[in-house]
This record gives structure tokens, sequence and C-alpha cells, in this order.
């Protein structure tokens, strides 16, 4: 509404008192590229689960995970929807009752999995969104 | 130990910094397997611990799949035609290539007749096949489907002879007689013939998935030109006693034909 909009407004160019509505704008550092949003490596491996007898290939898989925060102001490498840039602005206004977007993935993609059955048949087959090959704020 | 560590190659403070439990462990398999559809880890078995043909042809088909998983280009399929060897399992065919880019799931079979059939001379020789397809799953229908034999060259008996192999259905056995059988491909070849053999048996197969009931298996015959009956192993197929690399199988592609919903564990 616009009486809430127009407090949240002078809150937000006036000095914080007892940190109750958060940090301003200009506390967050955009460019602190260890703490936001992104792609991080993770391996699963089929060979330390002792399957080697009966998964052919592959050994493993490149499976990674998304960490990090996202936080105002989502820089372009965080890959942010429109919506997420617009929530971490309420969230920065409003952080008890708006959270931060999520960091998450916004592209997975398939890996194949070649194996045996217990009648030592060959089955290759292929199983959809195993792999995050981008995260984003969303 | 890469698992460790992140983009930067720094360990990423929300990380487990150790090797997994075994209750740990137990629940990744537990989970993993979940994913994969399957109900226990499978327990399969595997003569002299080395892979025969069917492994091998899925493994060059696993191979040009996860190329083209990486490099997502068009152009991969003149990579995988380029990977038609004769030293090997003979590769899919244009129209198989197709086939491959579509399926979402390929299956190789063993042969589960043990001994080829001595007859008297008095009967057809022939040779038994038999293919378990009981595991497949429930939804997937069959979009190719192929038998495939090693022939080597022919016994010096027949060697400058011209061979007719025929490959029938089962449709039903007969304890004391020949069973009954439907004709689904007959071919000619040169007795010095040598490589992979290829027959088309979708029509057999999709018949076998809707109605296992009709599943009796194959019969290959082979017959000279003067029509006299030879074994197999005469015309140079390979079977049990030959080369590992060189046994025959079936290898089926599938499309999936519903959405299966995995429940929560």
């Amino acid at each position: 509404s616009t009486n809430k909009r127009n407090k949240n407004r002078n809150r937000a160019t006036q000095p914080q008192e007892g940190g109750s509505r958060g940090p301003s704008p200009a506390d967050y550092n955009s460019s602190d590229h260890n703490t936001a949003c992104r792609r991080h490596e993770l391996y699963v491996s089929f060979r330390e689960l002792g399957w080697q007898d009966w998964i052919i290939a592959p050994e493993g898989y490149a499976a990674n995970y998304c960490g990090g925060e996202c936080v105002f102001p989502l820089n372009a490498h965080m890959n942010a929807t429109n919506h997420a840039i617009v929530q971490t602005l309420v969230h920065l206004m409003n952080p008890e009752n708006v959270p931060k977007p999520c960091c998450a993935a916004t592209k997975l993609h398939a890996i194949s999995v070649l194996y045996f059955d217990d009648n030592s048949n060959v089955i290759l087959k292929k199983y959809k969104n195993m792999v995050v090959r981008a995260c984003g704020c969303h | 130990s890469n698992y460790l560590f992140d983009g930067n190659n720094e360990v990423h403070p929300s990380f487990i910094h150790r090797r997994l439990r075994t209750h740990e462990k137990r629940e990744m398999q537990k989970e993993i397997l979940s994913i994969l559809g399957l109900p226990h880890r499978p327990r399969p078995h595997l003569s002299h611990g080395k892979y025969n043909s069917a492994p091998l042809f899925m493994l060059d088909l696993y191979n040009t799949i996860s190329s083209e998983e990486k490099n997502e280009v068009e152009g991969m399929l003149e990579q995988y035609q380029s990977m038609y060897t004769t030293q090997g399992p003979r590769l899919a065919k244009h129209q198989e290539n197709a086939f491959l880019n579509d399926a979402d799931m390929v299956m190789s079979f063993v042969n589960l007749v043990e001994y080829d059939r001595e007859l008297s001379p008095h009967r057809m020789h022939h040779k038994e096949f038999k293919f378990n397809l009981s595991q497949i799953p429930e939804g997937e229908a069959v979009t190719a489907s192929e038998l495939r034999l090693y022939k080597e060259c022919a016994n010096q008996v027949v060697i400058n002879e011209t061979l007719l192999l025929s490959v029938y259905q089962v449709v039903q056995e007969h304890p004391n007689r020949e069973a009954d059988l439907f004709l689904l491909e007959s071919r000619r070849l040169w007795a010095a013939e040598e490589g992979w053999l290829e027959f088309d048996i979708l029509a057999t197969s999709n018949l076998w998935v809707m109605s296992p009931h009709y599943n009796l298996g194959l019969q290959i015959r082979v017959e000279t030109s003067s029509g006299r009956s030879i074994s197999s192993k005469e015309a140079g197929l390979v079977g049990r006693d030959g080369g590992l690399e060189k046994q025959p199988f079936m290898v089926a592609f599938f499309k999936v034909s519903e959405v299966h919903i995995r429940t929560a564990r």
C-alpha cells in the first residue's frame, strides 16, 4: 500500500536504530564473490559406494550444488530473476516478514548410467536433473 | 578428494570434512537406488570377470551419448558415425542413430539358452535363443530391437557356398516334434563372410513385452544353396564356446510412454 511504501522509503534513507530493520544497502558488498550465490563442486562417486561391480559407467559424476547468499544488490553473475531482485530489496526493508531469495539450481542436466541388472542384462538409461549446471537467486 | 573443494579450490565452510560413515553410505546408496528406480542393488554374474559383446556394445553407445551430453553440438552425429569399427560390435546405422538419440533407455539381453541343440541328421539343425524381458520397467515402449550374431568364416566344407540364414520366432513348442515357427527374416550370406549380423525383431519384441507368455524365444537355421541343413557352428556363427566379445545378444531401444512419480522414501 502507499502508506507502507512511504514509511519504508523513509526508513531506508534514515540511519538505523537498534538494527531492527537490518543493514542499509550501502552495507552490502556486492563484489563479495565468496559469499554470493554460486555453483560449488560436488562429486558423487559410485566407486566409493562400492558399486563398481554392477555400474559399468560412469565411475561417478559431478553433481555440484548451489550455495551462497542472495542479498542486495544482486549482481549479474548471480543469475537472479527480476522477482528476486525486487525481493532482496523488500527483504532489506522488512527482514522479519520477507525472506531473502533462495540460491538454487537454475539449470540442471541429465546423466546417462550404464549398469548390469540381476540377470546380467545391461541397461543404459538417462536420468534427468542430476547435475547442477547453473545457480541463481529466485 | 576433489569433492571437498569448491570452484576456487577452497573447502566450502558447510561441507563435511570426512569420509562417509557406514550408515551415511547406506543412506546415500538407498537414495541413489531410489533415483535410479531400482528396488535393490543388482548382483550380476559376470563370466571370467570380463565384459562380453553386449556390455562392450552398450559401452560404445554410452560413450556416444556422454559425448553428446558434454558437447551438446549437433555435429556429434558425425562423431558417432566415425566410431563405426570393424574391430568390435557394429554400431547402429543412420536409422538406429535416430533411435539412440530419441531413446530414454537401451537394454541388452543375454541369451539364456546354454547349449546348442545336437540333433539327429533327420531333423533340421537350429540354434535357439531365449531372452528374459521381465525386468523391463512398465511404461517403456520398444522403438527398435535387434538380434545380433557374429559370423566368422564358415567351415571349410562349405567355404565356397552361399548360405541362407533364417530367423524364426517360436510360436508354439511341442514335446515330441519341431516347434511351430514364424519366419521373421531370411538372408543370403557368403560362407566366407565375417562380421556382425543384425536382424530386426521389433514386432516380436513388442509382442513379448505386451504378452510375456508368447515369449518362447527365437530359432535360427542355416542351409546351403542346395537346401542342406547345416549347424550354426559349421556356418561360422559364434556360440557359447566362442569369444566373449562375439557372443550373440539382443538389444532394444525404449521410449517412456508414461511419467513415473517417485514416492518419498
